[in-house]
C-alpha cells in the first residue's frame, strides 16, 4: 500500500461546508464530523473533529462523550452552556464566546443554546471515533427505554412518560424558543 | 491499559482477602462497595461493587466512566442497554384498521431498544458509557458483582469509578443508612445540574415534569420497587420441559 503510507497520507479535511453537513435542520444548524473513517491518519493519532452551527436559539441535544475528552472553541456567536459532573453538579453554566475554549470531559453531560446571534464552534475529540449519546432526541438514550421504565424512574404517568419520551423527533440539533437562555 | 505498576502503585507487601466497605441503600436492595483505594486494588486498576436487588426492583438507568463485567451470583432479571443511535427493535404490533379510536388511546403501542434476561451463572459484558439498566424479574434476591475497569483504555477520566445516574437521587439512599445529613444536594443524576427551563426546552414537556427528571423529592434511591410489576415488550422466553423444548406458537394472516 505505497498509496497509505504517511509519506502521502491525505492530512486535510474541511469541514466548514454546509453541503458535507452529517447533521442538518433548517431550523436549527448543523454538525460535520471527521473521524478516521473519513481521515484514516486521524487513527494514528487518536484524534477527531466536529463542527458545528447553531441558528439563534438553536439547541445542541444533551449529550456525554463516551470515549473522549472534548475541547470546544467558539469560532462564533455566543451561546448559553451547562456541563454536569457525575455528582449531577453542575461545573459550568454561563455562556461562551467568539475566541473562548471549554474542556467538556468523557461521560459529563452537556447541552449549549445558542444566543440571538447563534453560535459555531469547532470541537476537538481525543479519540479517532468519538462517539456521543444523547438524553433527548429521536436518537436517545430515552427513547430506547421502556415507557414503564421511565415512568417508574422519574415517578411520572405513562403518558407524561411517552410525551417525555417521544416530543422531541429531531436527533441532536434541535429548534429552541429562546426561553432558557 | 494505563499500567500502575508503573508509577510504583503494585508495591504490594501483603494481600488481604476484603470484604465490602462502603454501602448505600435504597428503596429496592442495596450496593455495597469495596474500597477501591486498597492497594490491590489500584495496582489492578479495577473497582468492584455487588449489587443486591429484591424481587420486582429496578435498577435506575446510569453509565459508567469505564467498561464493566458483570457476573450474575444469584438469581435472574432483565436488562436493558441503550446505545444512542441504536434502532428500538422491540416494538408492539402495528394497529388494524377495525380497532376503534378509543382503543387506540387507551392502549398505547411501546417501541424501544432490545432487551435480554440474564441469570445465575451469566457474565455480561458493558461498554464504558453506555447507559444501562436492570431489573429483578425473579422470585428471590438477585445479586450481581460487578468490575469496574478503571485503567481501561476505554476510560480517559482519572482513575476513580464514577457513575452518571440519569435517575434517582441516590444520596437520599444514603442518607437513610448513615443516618446523617451532610452532603445532601451533592449527589443527584446529571438532569439535576441542568437548568429546569433547559429541560422544559429539550424535552419539551412541562416544568413539573422536568423537576420529576431531575428527581429532587425522590427519596427511593438507586434501586427502586416496581409496585405493580415492570411490564415491557420482550419475546417469550422458551422453556426446556424434560429437555424437550415447547413449542413456540406461530400466527399470520394471509398475503
Amino acid at each position: 500500500g505505497l498509496e497509505e503510507t504517511v509519506c502521502n497520507a491525505k492530512i486535510r479535511e474541511n469541514l466548514d461546508k454546509p453541503s458535507r453537513a452529517d447533521v442538518y435542520n433548517p431550523r436549527a444548524g448543523r454538525f460535520s464530523t471527521v473521524n478516521s473513517l473519513t481521515l484514516p491518519i486521524l487513527g494514528f493519532l487518536q484524534l477527531s473533529a466536529a463542527r458545528g452551527v447553531l441558528y439563534r436559539n438553536g439547541i445542541m441535544a444533551p449529550h456525554w462523550s463516551m470515549n473522549a475528552h472534548s475541547i470546544i472553541y467558539v469560532t462564533r456567536g455566543e451561546a448559553r452552556m451547562q456541563i454536569v459532573n457525575h455528582k449531577g453538579q453542575a461545573v459550568f453554566d454561563g455562556g461562551v464566546r467568539e475566541g473562548q475554549v471549554v474542556v467538556v470531559p468523557q461521560n459529563f453531560a452537556a447541552v449549549k443554546q445558542a444566543g440571538e446571534e447563534g453560535c459555531e464552534w469547532v470541537e476537538l475529540n481525543t479519540n479517532d471515533n468519538a462517539m456521543i449519546s444523547t438524553l433527548s432526541g429521536r436518537t436517545s438514550v430515552m427513547r430506547g427505554l421502556p415507557v414503564d421504565v421511565i415512568a417508574t424512574a422519574y415517578q411520572i404517568s405513562r403518558e407524561e412518560a411517552e410525551r417525555l419520551k417521544l416530543s422531541r423527533r429531531e436527533t441532536i440539533i434541535f429548534s429552541g424558543s429562546g426561553r432558557s437562555g | 491499559r494505563g499500567g500502575t505498576w508503573q508509577q510504583g502503585e503494585c508495591q504490594i507487601r501483603s494481600i488481604n482477602a476484603r470484604e465490602p466497605s462502603y454501602s448505600l441503600q435504597a428503596e429496592g436492595g442495596v450496593t455495597e462497595f469495596w474500597d477501591f483505594k486498597n492497594d490491590e486494588f489500584q495496582c489492578a486498576g479495577v473497582s468492584i461493587r455487588r449489587h443486591r436487588l429484591q424481587p420486582r426492583a429496578l435498577m435506575l438507568p446510569l453509565y459508567h466512566n469505564a467498561p464493566i463485567l458483570v457476573y450474575v451470583v444469584q438469581g435472574r432479571g432483565i436488562y436493558g442497554l441503550m446505545i444512542s443511535g441504536c434502532p428500538e427493535t422491540f416494538e408492539s404490533s402495528q394497529q388494524t384498521e377495525k380497532q376503534s379510536k378509543e382503543e387506540r388511546r387507551q392502549r398505547f403501542r411501546d417501541r424501544h431498544q432490545k432487551i435480554e434476561e440474564f441469570r445465575e451463572g451469566d457474565i455480561v459484558a458493558i461498554p464504558a458509557g453506555a447507559a444501562h439498566w436492570a431489573y429483578n424479574d425473579g422470585d428471590q434476591e438477585l445479586v450481581v458483582v460487578v468490575l469496574h475497569d478503571n485503567t481501561n483504555n476505554a476510560n480517559q477520566l482519572d482513575q476513580n469509578p464514577r457513575s452518571f445516574l440519569l435517575a434517582g437521587n441516590p444520596e437520599r439512599g444514603q442518607e437513610q443508612q448513615q443516618g446523617s445529613r451532610r452532603g445532601q444536594r451533592e449527589l443527584g443524576n446529571v438532569f439535576r445540574g441542568f437548568d429546569v427551563h433547559m429541560l422544559t426546552e429539550v424535552f419539551g414537556v412541562d416544568e413539573e415534569t422536568a423537576r420529576r427528571l431531575q428527581g429532587e423529592h425522590d427519596t427511593r434511591g438507586h434501586i427502586v420497587i416496581v409496585e405493580h410489576g415492570l411490564h415491557v415488550i420482550r419475546p417469550p422466553f422458551r422453556r426446556r420441559e424434560y429437555g424437550r423444548e415447547e413449542e413456540e406458537g406461530y400466527y399470520g394472516g394471509n398475503n
